[in-house]
């Protein structure tokens, strides 16, 4: 070796480097041009939100959640179960998600023909007696978190705060930490959201405008109740797009809706686990002027998953139930899950959730009550009526 | 599945539970 090392000749050749980058460039330049008229050629506006958090999100994130839950649905809600099968695997679920069978009202187990009907089983009469409160749980659950909504932000579980304004699908500007500057956007009813816009990063400041949806701006007013759906068609960007269902438009939460003087607003998360009684009611009196049907994600809302992924709330599916009672504004925003991805409301039949058809993260549709009722301008309902629930996929 | 109550509502009003208390629909959740 010693030798050859020595008496080898070294003889320095110019290598073609310059082929080499230009070859490399050229492999670059046509990855790119690929990439553009893919981008082009995919008219759909499906706009992936950037999820961002710990690995076990990004697993999530990979999964199809929304087709998973469609897939559950159909099995639970279309196969139904053979007579004899019914009543050991309902009670082997009861068992496993401890549901309580003494208090159902039809407590002839072979009488369901599927886990779906099972699962959105009703209550004996009596079972559960409405207190004379100001406000009482509209379902049977768990309390995730409660408390004062403070200049638009909401404690979230473990001190993560959200403010409630970007919960409404508000443009962020780039954050500097923990509480991002909401930007006065307003958002067309079916916005499509930027990629940035559903960033989710941990501890990123949510507000109420990101939950409940605001005013659309430049659309025209459609005047239209329950199932009908007026809808107006523009040009964006070379892309068409349809302002769906554009009824009225609530002013923008956070800079119109002012708070009277002496009140303030609250905030009440509750988490209600695959064994509880799924239906829910209504948590005091009030009158439901609208309602806004976000489409989204379907990640699970396990208080495990919402420490993991904070801003989970605002990414699911959920329908923002928006109106009045005594002492002013008053919303109930059910929130879908993987497993119970539908949320029906009784007193609006057009409504349909965790549909593939659906406009993706970001987008919402509204339709207003107004003509539910004249006198009131929207849907009334007293403490306990039962308005809805969530039904399996 | 999740429900949230966002609402607003006089000074004086109490929630009456704890975080990660489990509760029945028709119990009361906060007075004024």
């Amino acid at each position: 070796f010693n030798e050859a090392w020595k008496k080898t000749k070294v003889t320095w050749y110019p290598i073609p480097i310059g082929i080499g980058i230009t070859f490399i460039a050229f492999q670059h330049m046509f990855r790119v041009y690929a990439r553009e008229k893919r981008k082009k050629q995919d008219t759909s506006t499906e706009i992936r939100p950037i999820i961002i958090g710990p690995w076990q999100v990004y697993l999530i994130d990979t999964l199809p959640l929304r087709a998973l839950s469609r897939l559950w649905g159909r099995i639970n809600n279309e196969y139904n179960l053979p007579v004899w099968l019914r009543e050991p695997c309902f009670k082997f679920y009861s068992w496993i998600f401890k549901c309580n069978l003494e208090e159902i009202e039809n407590t002839d187990l072979k009488s369901y023909p599927n886990l779906g009907s099972f699962f959105y089983r009703s209550l004996k009469p009596g079972v559960r007696p409405i207190e004379n409160a100001a406000l009482v749980s509209p379902a049977d659950g768990r309390v995730l978190s409660f408390g004062l909504v403070n200049n638009g932000k909401v404690e979230q579980v473990k001190g993560i705060t959200y403010s409630l304004d970007a919960f409404l699908g508000h443009k962020r500007k780039e954050g500097k930490d923990d509480v991002i500057e909401q930007e006065k956007h307003v958002v067309t009813s079916t916005h499509i959201a930027d990629e940035k816009e559903f960033a989710n990063v941990n501890g990123i400041a949510y507000s109420l405008d990101a939950l409940l949806g605001v005013d659309p701006a430049g659309a025209t007013k459609q005047d239209s109740s329950v199932g009908e759906d007026a809808s107006v068609r523009f040009e964006e960007n070379g892309f068409q797009k349809e302002l769906a269902v554009v009824t009225k438009f609530a002013t923008p939460f956070s800079s119109a809706h002012k708070v009277r003087e002496g009140n303030t607003l609250y905030f009440c998360v509750i988490y209600l686990a695959p064994g509880d009684y799924h239906r829910f009611h209504s948590p005091t009196n009030w009158v439901v002027e609208m309602r806004r049907h976000f489409a989204g994600e379907l990640f699970s809302v396990s208080p495990y998953m919402l420490k993991m992924l904070p801003d989970l709330l605002v990414l699911n599916e959920r329908v923002a139930l928006l109106g009045r009672w005594r002492y002013g504004f008053f919303s109930m925003i059910p929130v879908g899950a993987t497993n119970v991805g539908s949320i029906r409301i009784d007193f609006d039949k057009a409504l349909r959730t965790n549909r593939r058809e659906d406009l993706p993260v970001g987008t919402y549709t509204e339709v207003s009550y107004k003509k539910a009722s004249k006198l009131l301008g929207g849907q009334p309902l007293r403490t306990g009526d039962e308005m809805g629930g969530f039904c399996l996929g | 599945s999740t429900i949230v109550l966002v609402f607003e509502a006089p000074f004086e009003f109490r929630f009456c539970m704890k975080p990660g208390q489990k509760i029945k629909y028709g119990q009361k959740i906060g007075e004024i």
